[in-house]
C-alpha cells in the first residue's frame, strides 16, 4: 500500500484486502474502509501515504484508548480461564502467575481440566516452573469441586490471586457449557462475587468463529476480557474488532510465545498497526 | 446459507429473459462473502470467483430458467472439484515398519490425532507404535503414555533429555525389534517462521525417512491457513492433511486454503476428544459445510 500517487478504487480495495487477510472479517473491512473513504471526503485528504496511518488510528480508537486492567483489588482475587481446546489456556495461566509472582502477589492454581489426558500434570510442571501452589483433584474429579475446594485453599492461604484453569470445550456442545456455568454458580457460592475475572483465551490464528466463541462463552459465563494468543505467529487476529463491536469485550493481554515471559499487556496501537505489518 | 442467497438474488432474474453480466457479478460478490465469511483465503477465493464466474457466464447459466439454481450448481461443482476425491489412505511402505510424521502448529491437535490413528490402524489390523517426539511441552511424553495406556497402545519415549531425532530413530529401530508395522511419531508444535524448529523437522525426515509427513490443521484457522500450510508443505514436503475440531461450528474454510495452496488430500477429520473420534475426511461433506 505504498508509493500510491493518487486516492483511487485501487488503494480502498488493497486495504479492504490487507484487513480481511488480517481476519478482521469482510463486512468489518468493508464497513472500516467505508468509513474511511467518508473521512477522506470530509477532510479533503489527497495524500495517499496517509490513508494506512488514518486506518490504523481509526481501528485503534475503536478498540479503546487504554488497556483496561485486571481488578485485582479482592482477597482473593479469582480469575476463571476459559477457551476452546487448544487455544494456550494453561499455558496463558502460567504466565500470568509468573508476572504477578514478580509483583509479589501470593498465588494460587486450581488444576479444573480433569478431562484431558495430562492436563492436572502440565498445570502442576509450570506451577513447580513459576514457584507457585497447585490445587488439584484426581483424574476425572468433578471441576466444580476443584474449584469450591480451590476457593477454600486461597481463603485459609490467604492468596492474592487464584486462577482457574478450565477444559477446553466447543461452544456448540451444551453439556459442556453447562458443566462451565456450574463453575461459574460453585464459584459465586463459595465466594459471592466470584469469580472477579471471566477471561476467553482466543488462538489468534483462529477465524471468523471467535466470534462465535465469545458470543456463547459470554452467554454462558459472562467474560470480563480475552487473551489473544500466538501472536508471535503470522496470524494477526484481527477478528477481535468484530468482537469488540459487537459485545464489547476488550482483550487484555496477548500471547507472544511459550515461556512463562511471553505475555504482554494488549495495546491497541501497536495492534492497529500489525494488522498490516 | 449461500445457495439460499444466490436462489433470491438470481430469481428476481426469471422472466426477465436473459441474465446480465451486472447480474452474475452480483451474485459472484455473494460468493465472495459467503467463503470469505467461511474463512477460506482470500487469494483463494478470488481465484475460485473467477472460474465460477467464467462458467456462470456460460450458456447453461444464462438461458436457464432457474439461472439461481445454475449458479449454486456450479459453485458446488467447482468446491467438489477443488476439494478432490476421498482418499484416507496413507502411504504405506513396502517394508515395514511405515512411518508416519505428524507435524504442525501450537494446539492443533497432533498428539490426540496421533493415539486416534493408532487406534484406527489397529482395528486395521495394523500394529502401530506412538512415539513421543516432543520433549519440550510440559507432560507432553505422559500425555501420549496416557492415551497409550487407555488404547493399550504401545507408546516409545526417551524422556525429554533426548533430541526428537534420536527418538525417532530409537523408535524405528524398536519397531523393528518389536514387529511393530507402522510407527506414528508426534511432535511438539512449531511455528512454521520458527527456523530452528523446522530445522528439527527436516533432520527427523532425513534421519528416518517418513512415508507419509501430515499437516494437523485446526478446523477454526482462518486466513493464516494458506501461509501455514505453503510454509510446512516447502521446507518438508506434505502426504496429506487432518483437519481437526471438526465437531464444533467453525465452516472449515481453512480446509480449501490448505488443498487449493499445497494439492495435498485432507485424508482425515478430527470429529472429537475421544480415541474414536476420527473418520475419512468427506469433501462433499465440507463443501456443504462451507456453502452454508
Ligand atoms: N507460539 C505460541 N504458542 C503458544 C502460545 N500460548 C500457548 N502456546 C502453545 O499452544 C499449545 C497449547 O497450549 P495449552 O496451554 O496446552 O492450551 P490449552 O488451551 O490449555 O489446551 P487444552 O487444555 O487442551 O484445551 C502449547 O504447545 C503451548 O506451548 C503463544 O502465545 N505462542
Ligand atoms: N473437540 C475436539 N477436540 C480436539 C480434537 N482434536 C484434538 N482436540 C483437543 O484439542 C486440544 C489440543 O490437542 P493436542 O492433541 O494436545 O494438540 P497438539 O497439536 O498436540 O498440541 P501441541 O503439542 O501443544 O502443539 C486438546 O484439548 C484435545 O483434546 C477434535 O477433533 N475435536
Ligand atoms: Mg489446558
Ligand atoms: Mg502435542
Amino acid at each position: 500500500v505504498t508509493g500510491r500517487t493518487k486516492i483511487d478504487d485501487e488503494l480502498y480495495d488493497e486495504l479492504e484486502e490487507a484487513l480481511i487477510s488480517a481476519d478482521v472479517g469482510a463486512e468489518t473491512s468493508i464497513e472500516l474502509v467505508e468509513r474511511l473513504r467518508r473521512k477522506v471526503k470530509e477532510q479533503k485528504i489527497s495524500d495517499p501515504s496517509l490513508l494506512q496511518g488514518l486506518l490504523q488510528e481509526e481501528i485503534a480508537a475503536i478498540l479503546g484508548g487504554e488497556a483496561i486492567p485486571v481488578n485485582l483489588g479482592n482477597q482473593p482475587t479469582v480469575i476463571l480461564i476459559v477457551g476452546v481446546n487448544g487455544v494456550g489456556k494453561t499455558t496463558t495461566i502460567a504466565k500470568l502467575a509468573h508476572r504477578w509472582k514478580q509483583e509479589g502477589r501470593k498465588v494460587l492454581l486450581a488444576a479444573g481440566d480433569t478431562f484431558r489426558a495430562a492436563a492436572i500434570d502440565q498445570l502442576e510442571i509450570w506451577g513447580q516452573r513459576v514457584g507457585v501452589e497447585v490445587i488439584r483433584h484426581q483424574e476425572g474429579a468433578d471441576p466444580s469441586a476443584v474449584a469450591f475446594d480451590a476457593v477454600q485453599a486461597a481463603k485459609s492461604r490467604e492468596s492474592d490471586v487464584l486462577i482457574i484453569d478450565t477444559a477446553g470445550r466447543l461452544h456448540n456442545k451444551s453439556h459442556l457449557m453447562n458443566e462451565l456455568s456450574k463453575i461459574n454458580r460453585v464459584l459465586d457460592r463459595a465466594m459471592p462475587g466470584a469469580p472477579h475475572e471471566t477471561l476467553l483465551v482466543l488462538d489468534a490464528t483462529t477465524g471468523q468463529n471467535a466470534l462465535s466463541q465469545a458470543r456463547i462463552f459470554g452467554e454462558a459465563v459472562g467474560l470480563t476480557g480475552l487473551v489473544l494468543t500466538k501472536l508471535d505467529g503470522t496470524a494477526k487476529g484481527g477478528v477481535i474488532l468484530a468482537i469488540h463491536s459487537e459485545l464489547q469485550t476488550p482483550v487484555k493481554f496477548i500471547g507472544i510465545g511459550e515461556k512463562m515471559d511471553d505475555l504482554r499487556d494488549f495495546d491497541p496501537g501497536e495492534f492497529a498497526k500489525a494488522l498490516f505489518g | 446459507g449461500l445457495a439460499e442467497k444466490l436462489q433470491n438474488t438470481l430469481k428476481k432474474l426469471r422472466g426477465k429473459g436473459k441474465v446480465t453480466e451486472a447480474d452474475v457479478a452480483e451474485a459472484m460478490r455473494e460468493v465472495r462473502m459467503a467463503l470469505l465469511a467461511a474463512d477460506v483465503n482470500l487469494k483463494v477465493v478470488k481465484d475460485f470467483v473467477a472460474r465460477v464466474k467464467e462458467r456462470a457466464i456460460g450458456q447453461d447459466v444464462l438461458e436457464s430458467l432457474t439461472p439461481g439454481q445454475q449458479v449454486v450448481k456450479v459453485v458446488h461443482d467447482e468446491l467438489i472439484q477443488l476439494m478432490g476425491g476421498t482418499t484416507s489412505k496413507l502411504n504405506m511402505s513396502s517394508k515395514p515398519p511405515t512411518v508416519v510424521m505428524l507435524v504442525g502448529l501450537q494446539g492443533a491437535g497432533k498428539t490426540t490425532t496421533v493415539a486416534k490413528l493408532g487406534l484406527y490402524l489397529r482395528k486395521q489390523g495394523r500394529r502401530p507404535l506412538l512415539v513421543a517426539c516432543d520433549v519440550y511441552r510440559p507432560a507432553a511424553v505422559k500425555q501420549l503414555q496416557v492415551l497409550g495406556n487407555q488404547l493399550d497402545l504401545p507408546v516409545f519415549s526417551m524422556g525429554t533429555g533426548v533430541s526428537p531425532v534420536d527418538i525417532a530413530r530409537g523408535a524405528t529401530e524398536y519397531a523393528v525389534a518389536q514387529g511393530r508395522d507402522v510407527i506414528l511419531l508426534d511432535t511438539a508444535g512449531r511455528l512454521h517462521i520458527n527456523e530452528e524448529l523446522m530445522d528439527e523437522l527436516k533432520s527427523i525426515k532425513s534421519t528416518v525417512k517418513p512415508h507419509e509427513i501430515m499437516l494437523v490443521v485446526d478446523a477454526m484457522t482462518g486466513q493464516d491457513a494458506v501461509n501455514v500450510a505453503d510454509s510446512f508443505h516447502k521446507q518438508l514436503g506434505l502426504d496429506g492433511v487432518v483437519l481437526t475440531k471438526l465437531d464444533g461450528d467453525a465452516r472449515g474454510g481453512a480446509a480449501l486454503s490448505v488443498k487449493a495452496v499445497t494439492g495435498c488430500p485432507i485424508k482425515f477429520a478430527g470429529m472429537g476428544e475421544k480415541p474414536d473420534a476420527l473418520e475419512p475426511f468427506h469433501p462433499d461433506r465440507l463443501a456443504s459445510r462451507i456453502l452454508g
